[in-house]
């Protein structure tokens, strides 16, 4: 099992070296183990630099950047071992609108591999679904399945 | 193997029978602030297994039996019941459906294909899907922000679970 | 300071009676001591029932209503003893479309008594400010400030 | 008493001398992830005196000094001014302008006015003014939605600042 985690670390930071420069347009970001001579215990470091940034550490880092740097790490796993399928609450939230194109892009690559079910705000991250489902509550506070058309759709506007 | 179907029943806000045809590709779930998206998560979570009531946003696990509202009585029973496809090598028939009930009485039902099974077997189904017990493969509102910044300890874990 | 204690802690409370129906479009909500015999120790409870719904435990609310509740308690403390001035970073992302407009509608008033530095990505924030700050980071990652017409303005997108 | 300035000079990702008049009514930041706009909260609370780096999102003091970027070299001081108006009451003045300083030698400067003063002082004139060391005037990214899942003891906290 040693062997097959330092396979699995090496494989994920190959995978997050190509990840992250796509998602943040540039920069780079590495696995480290703490220890390097204790690999069966050791925990894992997560070093990012974002584009033209010197390497900060994390807690320097913005809201936006924080959410887009994990989503790199997740990424970088779900391509070594897909997952049947992926489910993901509002994770676009802290996003502005480039990183939200480059966060949909990636998507697009996933779902080759796994289906994902995703909770979102954004506009443009519903218009890259196969299936958009409305859910509103009604008078009575039950929550109903709602057919939306993207056309006409206003958050939260949904009055039943 | 993919997911076919989830229908929800008595779950939280979601006191009628409703069900999700759920594609290959992308599902988004869509709709204004308490109106019971994250309902639908939690509901995943659930019949996969999960025991802590934390981890469903509740404080005791009869939090997630629809608790009544306006002149609606409370329901007597949680069902969560999710479907697969594909799964000849997994379990030896096309189609897996899988459904966890709960009663205000604190007894648990789980099922695989209608038959009464344990909480081990559901358990053992999805490691089989390489789901397991992947924390990763679920991600609470609010909580991609923390990941980043979690102890290196719980981010080997992460890779464990993937290894 | 007993004395002053109960009084902020009644007029807060019947402020908030009166924001809370408005943030959430009806709803009510109230402010309890924990133990009304130790009224000099005693935690104080924020007891929130969103419209048409049952008073529900606080971590059973979504995370937009959880938000909107904050605000509602906020705000009555504001409104009793206003703050000179109010900073809010981007207390507006989990909230829909329709709680934003109710809550830039509520920020119109609390302005009149504090001046309010707010970081917000949603327009209709935007465009309800007095004076609006655009900050980018050049190539070199120092940030600047670049005056932003709204016509144009796309988060995300100002490439310097 | 109003604000009527803030100017930041070295102060985290602001290696120039930036300035924001600040008017009445709102003034809104926008702008991209991580260009710098939640640095601007992090300079009002430490210009109001705040002694916690991890309250700045840093893991010591010095965190707040720019660190340099690509070909720029780190800076030796981050300073920041907030200048107040309508002061008369207050301080006798009609202006108020209140610094702080802090070089990478780990020293400090407070000053009032231009003339240095102690911490002391300034965390006086804040308390003056009715913000004081009120925790609820700032609210920082992602802190909103845990306000109403704060301990009782915690929200008694907070009206008590209010009283
Ligand atoms: N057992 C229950 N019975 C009835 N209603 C419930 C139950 N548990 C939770 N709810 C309701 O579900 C609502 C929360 O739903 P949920 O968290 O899914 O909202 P959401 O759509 O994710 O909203 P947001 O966009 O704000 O995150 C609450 O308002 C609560 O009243
Ligand atoms: N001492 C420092 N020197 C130089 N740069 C710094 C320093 N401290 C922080 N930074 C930079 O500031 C950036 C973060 O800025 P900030 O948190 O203000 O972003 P933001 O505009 O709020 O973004 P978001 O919309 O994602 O919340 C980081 O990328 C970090 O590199
Ligand atoms: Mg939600
Ligand atoms: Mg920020």
């Amino acid at each position: 099992s040693r062997r097959r985690f330092l396979s699995t670390l090496t494989q994920v930071d190959e995978q997050l070296k190509k990840v992250f420069p796509i998602l943040f347009n540039g920069g780079s970001a590495r696995l480290r183990l703490v220890d390097e001579s204790l690999p069966l215990e050791s925990g894992v470091l997560v070093e990012v630099q974002p584009p033209g940034k010197r390497l900060v550490h994390m807690g320097l880092l913005s809201g936006g950047e924080k959410a887009l740097a994990a989503m790199a790490l997740l990424f970088a796993i779900y391509l070594i071992k897909p997952s049947p399928f992926i489910v993901m609450d509002e994770v676009d939230a802290p996003l502005d609108e480039a990183n939200t194109d480059r966060f949909n892009n990636l998507l697009q690559e996933i779902k080759k591999s796994s289906q994902i079910i995703m909770v979102t705000h954004n506009r443009k991250t519903m218009e890259i679904a196969e299936r958009l489902y409305g859910i509103v509550m009604n008078k009575t506070s039950v929550s109903k399945i709602v057919s939306v058309d993207l056309k006409d759709y206003q958050p939260g506007s949904e009055e039943m | 193997m993919r997911t076919k179907n989830l229908s929800l029943r008595g779950f939280k806000s979601f006191m009628d029978k409703s069900s999700f045809q759920i594609p290959p590709g992308i599902s988004a779930f869509v709709g204004p602030n308490g109106c019971g998206k994250s309902n639908v998560v939690d509901a995943i979570r659930w019949v996969m297994g999960e025991q802590s009531p934390k981890q469903l946003r509740g404080r005791q696990m009869e939090d997630v039996i629809f608790s009544g509202a306006g002149s609606l009585k409370p329901l007597g029973m949680a069902e969560v019941t999710l479907t697969l496809e594909d799964t000849e090598e997994l379990y030896g028939t096309s189609e897996v459906s899988v459904t966890r009930r709960l009663y205000r009485s604190n007894e648990s039902e789980y099922l695989i294909n209608n038959s009464p099974c344990r909480l081990k077997d559901i358990q053992d189904l999805f490691m089989g899907t390489g789901l397991g017990n992947r924390s990763y493969s679920i991600i609470a509102q609010g909580e991609i922000g923390s990941i980043i910044e979690q102890k290196p300890e719980e981010t080997r874990r992460l890779l464990e679970e993937a290894a």
